[in-house]
């Protein structure tokens, strides 16, 4: 009862709110030109501490989408299906990552967008239904009525945002184990042996955003996440193809927090209580023993809030 | 709860594990995102002669096709730009089609130039953005605002302001 | 208009500007 009085409060706030609530009194944006080479690009998301950023064409003067790590790993995959390309890689700009998209076949990422003054419960449903992790604010300016990319809204800040204003997730306190969220069944993991672009190929054919690494009792060591692939570019080791998954993440920078895991005890009130304090993306579900269960991700929980 | 941090997952601990499997890997340096802190300027700076920074901003605006009003006697270190922007239509033009341009988009930027002394020989270029103004409405001024409506105003995107400012630094950086 | 210095062929600009009641440090990052 208590869990259904939960939701139905934090659908009820989801509705009453609109995206332009959660960003703060002052924010910066930062967006590339599509002209900018995409090492360029990947130099200034590094050093920003960021892993996506808005682009915009000063030649139709129109946003022109998100670039993202999936644009990253269509580079990867492009290059491992072309290793004599590399001059044409290392000479990329950002309008070229969409012939890359043509080349290798991967499927042409829909820009979703909303307007800042539509409910937030409308950007959830949005990011849910075309399963983008983030969301472009896009206004029309008054006067040339061309976009203006106000911001990018992630599921991340919007979790943030319900842990930190609606009291209602404290009483969410029924067992994972009693829910039907995240996934348990069939879960693709590898182990550090196995080489990076085969993780790589398994981010695409699974379209998930992270590949769990297990030792041969199936005990969880480790993840591989499509954000990773950042490091793997600037380090400029995707050149050897034979790397293997454990030395690729050698590359992690220092400021990872760490892969969370959780069991099927935990519930709901904690997991939000957890996304307030720490910028987790996922939580792996681990037995007693630490062996993989499952895993349970930001789209999960936020479908589970609002459609269950 | 039972949330917690897999231990063997925190970089330093994964590095250590792999260089105890394999020794050769201990030369491999983990990406340092350095946080250099990007450094921000207002405008640029020039140690030039005000008026050769003069001379560069308008040879500049000249090059970039942009018009200027006459400068009058008590604001000679103020320009007053406007600046034809005229995207490239979305929609791909049919052959044949003449351009179409909506009329009723605005495509004249307009733009303010000042130089600024910030102490003997050190001088600063600030830019900033002056609205917009379309081709038929010539030089008319824009109507006064009350705060209001300046409150609705204020969603302006500035991508093509800051655009035109790119160019107009490259632009001074090339000649220079 | 807040600009950094060029740096690998690339430069960047920025201003503050007021959308509604917030404000966005809108930052554009260029090649050269």
């Amino acid at each position: 009862r208590d869990q259904q009085i939960a939701l139905k409060a934090i659908r009820s706030f989801l509705q009453s709110k609109n995206s332009f609530d959660v960003l703060p009194v002052s924010y910066r944006l930062i967006v590339f030109e599509t002209s900018l080479l995409v090492k360029r690009a990947l130099n200034i998301l590094l050093q920003n501490s960021i892993v996506s950023a808005p682009l915009w064409n000063s030649k139709t003067s129109r946003f022109a989408g998100l670039l993202t790590s999936s644009d990253f790993i269509n580079v990867i995959q492009y290059y491992s299906q072309n290793p004599d390309q590399f001059q044409f890689v290392d000479n990329l700009t950002l309008d070229g990552l969409r012939d890359v998209e043509k080349a290798i076949g991967a499927p042409q990422l829909e820009t979703i967008s909303i307007h800042p003054f539509k409910s937030l419960y409308e950007a959830c449903v949005k990011m849910i239904e075309s399963s983008a992790r983030r969301i472009p604010l896009i206004d029309e300016d008054e006067k040339t009525h061309r976009e203006i990319v106000v911001s990018v809204l992630t599921q991340y800040r919007i979790l943030k945002f319900v842990s930190m204003n609606c009291r209602e997730t404290k009483i969410l306190l029924q067992p994972l184990s009693e829910l039907k969220v995240g996934t348990t069944t069939n879960l693709s993991a590898v182990k550090l042996e196995t080489p990076v672009m085969d993780v790589i190929h398994l981010l695409i054919s699974q379209s998930v955003s992270s590949v769990p690494i297990v030792d041969d009792q199936d005990k969880l060591i480790n993840v591989y996440e499509a954000v990773d692939v950042l490091s793997l570019i600037k380090g400029g080791m995707y050149t050897d193809l034979s790397l293997s998954v454990g030395e690729a993440l050698i590359k992690r920078s220092d400021d990872f927090e760490g892969v969370y895991t959780c069991t099927l005890e935990d519930n709901l009130c904690v997991i939000l209580e957890t996304i307030r304090k720490s910028r987790l993306h996922r939580l792996f579900i681990v037995d007693t023993a630490g062996k993989l269960i499952g895993v349970i991700t930001l789209s999960d929980i936020l479908k589970y809030l609002l459609f269950d | 709860s039972t949330i917690a941090i897999l231990p063997s997952s925190l970089p330093q601990i994964h590095r250590a594990y792999m260089v105890q499997s394999y020794p050769e890997l201990a030369s491999v340096q983990p990406v340092v995102t350095k946080k250099s802190k990007t450094r921000w300027h207002f405008g640029i700076r020039s140690r030039s002669y005000p008026l050769d920074v003069m001379c560069e901003i308008y040879r500049a605006l000249k090059n970039l096709g942009a018009e200027w009003v006459r400068p009058s006697e008590e604001e000679l270190w103020t320009i007053k730009v406007r600046w034809k922007y005229s995207p490239v239509a979305q929609k791909e033009k049919k052959e044949g089609q003449e351009e179409e341009t909506d009329d009723s988009v605005p495509d004249l930027m307009k733009m303010q130039i000042q130089l600024f002394q910030l102490e003997p020989n050190n001088y600063l270029v600030d830019f900033k953005f002056d609205g917009w103004e379309s081709k038929r409405k010539d030089l008319e001024e824009e109507p006064v605002v009350d705060d209001e409506e300046q409150e609705q105003i204020s969603s302006f995107s500035a991508y093509p302001f800051l655009h035109l400012a790119t160019k107009l630094i490259m632009e001074l950086a090339v000649n220079s | 208009l807040a600009t950094t210095s060029i740096k690998h062929n690339t430069l960047a600009v920025a201003s503050v500007i007021r959308y509604k009641r917030k404000y966005v440090t809108q930052i554009l990052y260029a090649p050269l």
